[in-house]
């Protein structure tokens, strides 16, 4: 199996699509083979992977319905050693279309299972929402990475988001585990963002990655060049925050 | 009727939840009666208006079901002539447990027609998603408000909620028109901000306000003590935009 991480958070904008880019290219870097899998209907990472929205052929929707394999939909980017299975706007339905499927929670699951003959890490980008898109994810991942914003309205969605998780490893994916919360869009001069991490860090403990992302405005210009923010540039906070936060995930695992 | 404005954008954190409390924190200190609908299942909005989790009684989940009218929803917050329908956790669930029901567009507009006896304003914060919730917010609207973060990634998507508006409006509220695009978190010294400003002015013109709200952290300080910020800080720059925008917003309708 290849190792799959659904990058998860009900709240909106705190930076899923930002580090499912910028954690693949990093792993992708490192010599692993990862595809990111686009599970959003908006599309942002499939964009800030430079898949232009009229070439999207085969898309993750198709890998739902059933009608395509994990080989089929995967495409390969400008980054080496990492592909892309595209997201399609077709996504915004499939909550009301695919709820009525034996084993609505499980379509995304089969698909990744035969992901392993080509890659190594799969890294799934999810919507804002707990609907059946993330639900699918979880089900189909081996962990769960938390982006979480240093800010109040995003700290309260993470008890609920915590409670899905552990519905989820009790019920459908009893193989799922928390691979960890990272801090996203940290800025040090903001006293709420000291304070909001300090919270976090004093509720999850070492659950909480010690690599903080800080906020920096090329990470922001990246996606409008179709690029990773490793790739647009790499000197910048952003890209070695990404570039470490790549080192302490595999050193978690005892593979760093 | 009252008027009701949905205030909707499928891309996450753009500051939809900040513009409702604000916008009706403004509106209700000039002197309209107002009401604020939660339809995220995060329930941000009433947080951000004092509403205690443990203290929301009848939700936004009992109007959808029928179970309830608006008046017995609707709970007085701390702030004169503002009056909140709280959100529910069961929204998160809503949209498959809904989308068997007849009509299950309209489920929130039939309540929202009876608030016009008490009500002048309506403002309902939409989750970030195009969902059942967010299209029973369309239909129970006459006019959207979208907030837009001057980023990227939040311009890619405003295509696809202008042809859901449009749909929206050629098939089940024709009544439905744009109130406006509010720019918001605006960094004068961002570069990518400033360029997504003019592309999004050259492309929507007079439907972009003249007011831009900047990033100001008081704005984000401000929900952690359950307060808008209007109340929380004044005179800061965030409670000041606001301010000017529900004048805006008046003098647009001819009211001002
Ligand atoms: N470290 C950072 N510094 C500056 N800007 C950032 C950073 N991380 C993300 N951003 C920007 O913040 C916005 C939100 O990030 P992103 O879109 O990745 O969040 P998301 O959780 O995927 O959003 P959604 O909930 O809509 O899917 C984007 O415009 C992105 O470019
Ligand atoms: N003008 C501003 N200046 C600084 N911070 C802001 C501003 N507006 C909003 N924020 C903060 O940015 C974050 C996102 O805003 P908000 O939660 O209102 O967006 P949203 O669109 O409602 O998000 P979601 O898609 O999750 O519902 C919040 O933490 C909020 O406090
Ligand atoms: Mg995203
Ligand atoms: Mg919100």
């Amino acid at each position: 199996r290849a190792r799959t991480i659904a990058i998860a958070n009900q709240k909106g904008g705190v930076g899923k699509t930002t580090t499912a880019v910028n954690l693949a290219t990093a792993l992708a870097a490192i010599g692993r083979r990862v595809a990111v899998v686009d599970l959003d209907p908006q599309g942002n990472a499939s964009t800030g992977l430079g898949a232009a929205r009229s070439a999207r052929g085969v898309t993750v929707y198709e890998i739902l319905l059933g009608e395509a394999d994990f080989a089929a939909a995967a495409v390969a980017t400008a980054i080496p050693a990492l592909s892309l299975v595209p997201s399609s706007p077709d996504l915004a339905g499939a909550e009301l279309e695919l709820s009525t499927r034996p084993r609505r929670e499980f379509l995304l699951e089969a698909a990744v299972a035969g992901a392993a003959a080509s890659f190594d890490d799969v890294l799934i980008d999810c919507p804002p929402s707990l609907n059946l898109l993330t639900i699918n994810a979880l089900v189909a991942a081996d962990r769960v990475l938390v982006p979480l914003q240093c800010e109040f309205y995003a700290l309260e969605g993470v008890a609920q988001l915590m409670r899905t998780i552990e519905r989820v490893q009790r019920g459908l994916n009893p193989r799922l585990g928390l691979e960890g919360i990272v801090l996203t869009m940290y800025d040090r001069r903001n006293n709420l963002c000291e304070s909001v991490a300090a919270d976090v860090r004093g509720h999850f403990g070492s659950r909480v990655y010690d690599t903080v992302i800080p906020r920096n405005v090329r990470v922001s210009e990246a996606p409008s060049h179709g690029l990773p923010v490793l790739i647009y540039d790499h000197r910048c906070p952003g890209a070695q925050a990404y570039m470490q936060l790549a080192a302490e995930l595999l050193r978690r695992r005892g593979e760093g």
